[in-house]
């Protein structure tokens, strides 16, 4: 009946405009509508908001991550562009991994950007986890190479690697991480293990065109939703995963070494409705 | 892009060369997914064309011979209004030293902002004092120092740790005592919703009494831009906007949200990690960038 339908339309427009809000894009958010008018349409079934909530959750849920193999050290990159919480994320997954029992060191791969290199150290510090940082000249391979072999002469068993920021336009950066991602895999089998996009939650629909980028020259294999404790949702990223299957690893919810949580997908579904 | 999508609805009524309503209509469709995917807030997408619909209904564009031409032409007016007309930014006030403050989320260009700054007001035979009163985030006094010392820049250091005002203070003091004529105050990034630190702004300019606030936002922005703008111009009354970031490829729908919430001119682009890559705001190529 007439009613009905309009009072539909009605509901998932302003459902349309929670996913815009929250920076799911045109695009996705149209996928999203398509599939649920679908089922809506022909079921007749439970309210749309609780079809739509299904479907995110769906999206989000990524297959659990295989048994990690036991690699000596496993390797893991933080990538992305510039400012989105990076370093702060290095120091602060450092102390994650230290509590889950693993042997964290540091590497501070970022040899441009203005006191990175303090910056990371008085995070390190803060997690009471060792740091490698550059000999001299500064090649981030080279110190990623570095901190590899200082893992293993040390007993640690991760290397979480601090990279600079950088613009995914910039050829010759993204050069940059191909070798660096090189020279790990050289060093250790299957490395780099995880290489982590971290992006910022405020972030517009660049961020999908920044996944792509990084996921084809650098091996992004997951996200890092950072500075989501702010006012901003990070849709896009339920964008890149249905577009590009990246799974969200973990969420950035304040500034402080503690503020790093595993991600949970219903959290985050319910967060983005409220 | 746009116009791309323009010349297809109205090749789509073929042989009508003028303008319908309905025509308008679905042009005006056009324009609002084109800014949306732009990044444009919602909100301040659907205002903007209402905007455009009201002059777009006028007798003298439907009747026109060049109809797409015509809204293209609405739309590109209607945003270069939007943008504002540029102000001179740190112009003569009077007021010695002038004071610079430069606020906004984290991570957003502020440091750089402010060492690109200094380099800027130098080039135009000023004298700018840094000083940096993020006292919280690991190293980012040092962040300001090192940027300094490397364009030969002054930077204020002040032995005070704790309070952000009285580190600004301290700077307004060296400058009168040895004739900076800016103080350019880089803070710490913070959110909008966190009550203690937008509360700090307010004890930052009380003591220092600011000529300017520039108000930094990275132009890869999505909708959240509409509400830090707003509510960091409710609590600290933006006197400009500072768009960084620019170098890469995001479409910058931010810059029209940011104006539209905001009400004040963007004064300056960043436009890469260097000293010198900073720009005076140019609406007209913001305008192309963002109609894609
Ligand atoms: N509120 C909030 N702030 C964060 C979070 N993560 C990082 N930050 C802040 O974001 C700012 C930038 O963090 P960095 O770690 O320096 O970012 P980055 O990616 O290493 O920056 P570049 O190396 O310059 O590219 C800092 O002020 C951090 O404290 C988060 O989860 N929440
Ligand atoms: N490509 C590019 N990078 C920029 C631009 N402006 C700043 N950056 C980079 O963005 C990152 C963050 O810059 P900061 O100046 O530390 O940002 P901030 O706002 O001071 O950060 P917090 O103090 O932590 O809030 C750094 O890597 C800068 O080099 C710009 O216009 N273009
Ligand atoms: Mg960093
Ligand atoms: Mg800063």
């Amino acid at each position: 009946n007439e009613g009905a339908a309009a009072d539909r339309r009605a509901t998932a427009d302003s459902i349309e405009e929670v996913l815009l809000e929250a920076d799911v894009g045109v695009a996705a958010a149209a996928r999203i509508m398509a599939g649920i008018d679908a089922e809506a349409a022909a079921a007749g079934g439970p309210p749309l908001r609780g079809r739509v909530r299904r479907e995110m959750l769906r999206i989000l849920s990524a297959p659990p991550p295989p048994p990690p193999v036991a690699a000596s050290p496993r390797v893991v990159l933080v990538v992305g562009v510039n400012g989105t919480g990076k370093t702060t994320t290095v120091g602060k997954l450092a102390a994650l991994l230290q509590r889950e029992g693993a042997r964290p060191l540091i590497c501070a791969a970022d040899t441009f950007r203005a006191a990175a290199i303090d910056q990371l150290a008085a995070w390190a510090q803060r997690a009471g986890v060792d740091m490698v940082k550059a000999r001299a000249g500064g090649d981030p391979a080279a110190i990623v190479y570095d901190a590899i072999d200082a893992a293993r002469a040390r007993g640690r068993d991760v290397v979480i690697v601090d990279t600079a920021g950088r613009l995914h336009t910039r050829s010759d950066l993204m050069a940059e991480l191909e070798k660096i991602r090189r020279v790990a895999s050289r060093a250790v089998a299957g490395a780099p293990h995880d290489v982590l996009l971290a992006l910022d939650a405020t972030v517009g629909q660049n961020g999908l065109v920044q996944a792509r980028q990084f996921l084809e020259r650098a091996g992004v294999n997951g996200i890092v939703l950072t500075k989501i404790d702010g006012t901003a949702k990070g849709g896009i990223a339920v964008a890149i995963a249905c577009e590009l299957g990246l799974p969200i690893r973990y969420v950035g919810v304040g500034e402080a070494l503690e503020d790093l949580l595993p991600f949970a997908p219903d959290a985050y579904v319910d967060a983005l409705f409220t | 892009v746009l116009g791309n999508r323009f010349r297809d609805i109205f090749a789509g009524i073929r042989g009508e060369v003028r303008l319908t309503p309905a025509a308008v209509e679905a042009a005006l469709r056009e324009i609002r997914l084109a800014l949306l995917e732009a990044d444009v807030n919602f909100k301040v997408v659907k205002a903007f064309v209402a905007r455009v619909r009201d002059r777009a209904v006028d007798r003298k564009v439907l009747d026109s011979l060049t109809p797409a031409q015509q809204v293209v032409g609405i739309v590109r007016d209607e945003l270069l209004a939007l943008f504002g007309k540029q102000r001179p930014v740190f112009g003569a006030t009077g007021r010695r030293p002038q004071v610079v403050l430069l606020i906004g989320l984290q991570g957003s260009g502020k440091t750089t902002t402010a060492a690109k700054l200094a380099h800027w007001l130098r080039r135009q035979g000023r004298r700018p004092l840094l000083v940096s009163v993020d006292v919280r985030r690991p190293a980012a006094v040092e962040q300001l120092a090192v940027l300094g010392s490397q364009a030969d820049l002054a930077v204020h250091d002040p032995a005070e740790r704790e309070s952000a005002a009285a580190r600004a203070r301290s700077a307004v003091e060296q400058a009168r005592a040895d004739g900076f004529d800016t103080v350019i105050v880089d803070t710490a990034g913070r959110l909008h919703v966190d009550d203690v630190l937008m509360s700090e702004l307010d004890e930052i300019a009380a003591a220092v009494d600011p000529t300017e606030r520039l108000y930094v936002a990275d132009a890869m922005t999505g909708q959240d831009a509409v509400k830090s703008a707003g509510e960091f111009h409710r609590r600290a009354a933006i006197t400009g906007i500072v768009l960084t970031k620019m170098d890469g490829d995001a479409r910058g729908g931010a810059a029209l949200s940011i104006v539209a919430v905001v009400g004040v001119p963007i004064v300056f682009s960043g436009c890469g990690e260097r000293l010198e890559d900073l720009e005076s705001f140019a609406p007209d190529r913001m305008v192309s960038r963002m109609l894609g």
